[in-house]
């Protein structure tokens, strides 16, 4: 089959990133990977 | 989360700022309409209300758990985050959802692997204790989209998850759709009794046939069965799979006079949003002259029994195979779907017209159907690195654009399905805007499951963004492909251009591909559709009740002073000063509104000045006690000297 002229365009990088992969990445260490906690429940944490 | 106070309403206000990827943009509407069709949460764009969700493109893909009560509450839709359950996924925890696997009864279910855990992050397997997180009397849930996966947070290769029932070990973490727990726990925690946009489903499995009726005004009727003389030997929801399971409806035309109709009617039925999409599978083993045609039956005051509107003639030549068709409708009135069996010509051949797994939602159709047939039998022997493509489908949009799957991966990708979009042109193609602007393209995997609202397709969507450039190329991706394509033959002998493709190489694993009803009777359907997404590169209008932007209408005096927080510079008896934002339970403060004060803080306040009243008191009621007794015991000591004297 020909390929086309211009490579194709992997959105992700190509990459099955879960969102604590996405997350660790981008240098954020929320809580649980992906939860924002406020002053109040981070005390209680 | 426990605590009504964590509850937002039912339909939650929304804005969605400027920095989101257009693609997100449109990735997140289509995750709102999920939650419509499958459950009562509904969003709406804000308009002034206290509290709102903000979602902007941080550095993630995150969010608060529960309604905070902040005023602007955000959630994150960074890059790579513009999948659909991935938005889901956060939107479940702003609704009030911890993830799966930190419930208090996980131990009984999951094992956690401490060694394998990267050092320092072991506090992302807490649990949370029945007093902060409730399951809502639902089971566990390995196949929950709030469930890690088996590597979260892995310092090597090995799970740091284990399941106690081994074979759901490659199913948590899953990231298609909701589970049926999920919503089981959505419905019960914001009490829903059923989706917004959902209408009905039906798959003749109960005897009243969900309440269907026989129209009135024909020669013939309907049947519920199990086989059909000459076709089809199986429904579609089960397929011969359970014995006294498995009916569908059957016109049988071998039997009927020419001319004879059979009318299968819906039971009433509401709109609310005036336009729908009615979905269902449809077997013919008729003659190639009987017609199966759609039509409404539309009440109003002017036609209490209902008005019979035409809608479309199904296209479905005779077939050994269940056809899934789709069909648009505008309805507003109260109204009932009609399926008008005919019998057209007079053959007398032993089959009819069959209906299975009928589902209508007010929502919008996806546009094409490409049928992958013998799914299982590609997914295994096509080699590596090597494509299938739909055929060409040109959108109501006026572009063309196909689908192009690895059934055995890209390069690189084993044991995964890789799926890319493609735009496409023919010689001559004109009247077209190039680059491409702005269409929105999704790729869905359709799981065929009988009722609509347990489905859990698998998509992705790509957004054609007419200034992005081509990797290691200054030509533009989206442009024609007559220019940045290659020529292809189609099976017709026809030529066409095929643009590059954009998608994923990780579509969905083998695995999940032959999980639930992706693969049924052997085929795979992928449902594909081009959206126009312009509208989405503009900023979401600002509610009309929030202050004026601080713009022409700003005093000179306001020109150097900086409110913060939303706080509008206003003029007050010739001076510049600062109108702060407030919610319900919150406000901002001081001259620029640098300060934020909340109900929660005024009454710490107030408990901390009366604890230390309470403290100051204590204090001098102490030392006023020891003062007395002080005095006390020396008058009673002198008086005693005095008695020795005279003695």
């Amino acid at each position: 089959l020909p390929t086309a002229k211009l490579l194709d365009h992997d959105v992700d990088g190509g990459r099955d990133r879960d969102i604590i992969d996405i997350n660790e990445e981008a240098g954020l260490n929320l809580v649980e990977g992906d939860i924002v906690l406020d002053e109040r429940q981070t005390r209680n944490s | 989360i426990i605590g009504d106070e964590y509850r937002w309403p039912k339909t939650i206000p929304y804005y969605m700022e400027d920095d989101l990827e257009i693609n997100a943009k449109g990735v997140i509407l289509k995750a709102f309409e999920q939650y419509r069709l499958k459950s009562c949460i509904d969003f709406k764009p804000w308009s002034g209300e206290a509290n709102y969700i903000s979602i902007f493109k941080g550095g993630g893909c995150f969010s608060s758990v529960g309604n905070r009560h902040v005023g602007k509450q955000s959630l994150s839709i960074g890059t790579n985050c513009d999948r659909i359950a991935t938005i889901e996924h956060e939107f479940l925890h702003a609704l009030g959802f911890w993830h799966e696997q930190s419930r208090a009864d996980r131990d009984d279910y999951v094992r956690i692997m401490w060694d394998r855990i990267s050092e320092g992050k072991e506090h992302n397997f807490n649990t949370y204790n029945d007093t902060t997180s409730s399951s809502l009397g639902v089971p566990y849930d390995y196949g929950s989209m709030m469930h890690y996966s088996k590597n979260a947070f892995q310092n090597g290769t090995e799970p740091t998850i284990v399941t106690k029932i081994p074979a759901f070990s490659d199913v948590i973490g899953q990231r298609m759709e909701f589970s049926d727990s999920d919503l089981l726990k959505l419905h019960r925690l914001y009490n829903c009794t059923q989706g917004s946009t959902f209408l009905d489903s039906c798959d003749f499995e109960r005897e009243n046939i969900c309440g269907m009726i026989q129209g009135h005004g024909d020669q013939a009727d309907w049947v519920r069965l199990a086989r059909a003389t000459g076709g089809p030997d199986t429904d579609y929801s089960n397929m011969g799979k359970c014995t006294g399971s498995g009916y569908f409806m059957h016109f049988n035309t071998g039997t009927a006079k020419t001319g004879d109709t059979a009318l299968l009617e819906s039971r009433l039925l509401y709109p609310k949003r005036g336009y729908q999409c009615l979905q269902f599978f449809y077997y013919n083993s008729a003659e190639p002259s009987d017609t199966l045609k759609i039509y409404v039956r539309e009440y109003d005051k002017a036609h209490p029994n209902g008005t019979l509107r035409f809608i479309k003639t199904i296209e479905g030549s005779p077939q050994n195979l269940w056809q899934l068709h789709h069909v648009s409708l505008d309805v507003k009135l109260k109204f009932r779907i009609v399926f008008e069996g005919t019998k057209g010509g007079s053959g007398a051949s032993a089959g009819g017209l069959s209906l299975d797994d009928i589902n209508l939602s007010e929502t919008t159709c996806p546009e094409f159907i490409w049928r992958v047939k013998n799914f299982s039998h590609v997914m295994e022997n096509t080699p590596l690195n090597t494509p299938i493509f739909s055929p060409p489908f040109t959108s109501k949009e006026g572009y063309t654009f196909q689908m192009s799957l690895y059934p055995s991966g890209k390069e690189g990708y084993p044991g995964e399905l890789s799926a890319y979009a493609h735009l496409v042109a023919r010689e001559g193609d004109t009247g077209k805007t190039w680059p491409c602007p702005w269409k929105q393209m999704t790729m869905m995997l359709m799981d065929q499951h009988p009722h609509i609202q347990k489905r859990m397709s698998n998509q992705r969507s790509v957004t054609t963004d007419p200034n992005m450039k081509a990797t290691g190329s200054d030509q533009l991706f989206w442009d024609d492909p007559q220019k940045v394509g290659v020529e292809v033959t189609d099976t017709d002998g026809s030529k066409y251009y095929r643009g590059p493709g954009a998608g994923t190489p990780v579509y969905l694993t083998h695995l999940r591909a032959k999980s639930r009803d992706f693969i049924k009777g052997g085929d795979a359907i992928f449902l594909l559709t081009m959206e126009d997404v312009s509208h989405l590169t503009v900023s979401q209008p600002l509610p009309s009740t929030t202050p004026p932007p601080v713009s022409s209408t700003t005093p000179d005096v306001c020109l150097n002073v900086k409110c913060q927080n939303g706080g509008v510079c206003v003029l007050d008896t010739d001076k510049a000063a600062c109108r702060c934002v407030v919610g319900d339970d919150w406000w901002y403060y001081g001259d620029s509104c640098q300060y934020k004060g909340s109900v929660m803080d005024k009454n710490t306040l107030a408990l901390a000045s009366s604890l230390s009243v309470l403290g100051v008191m204590l204090v001098v009621t102490a030392v006023s006690v020891i003062c007395v007794k002080k005095k006390y015991k020396k008058r009673s000591s002198s008086d005693l000297v005095m008695g020795n004297v005279y003695a």
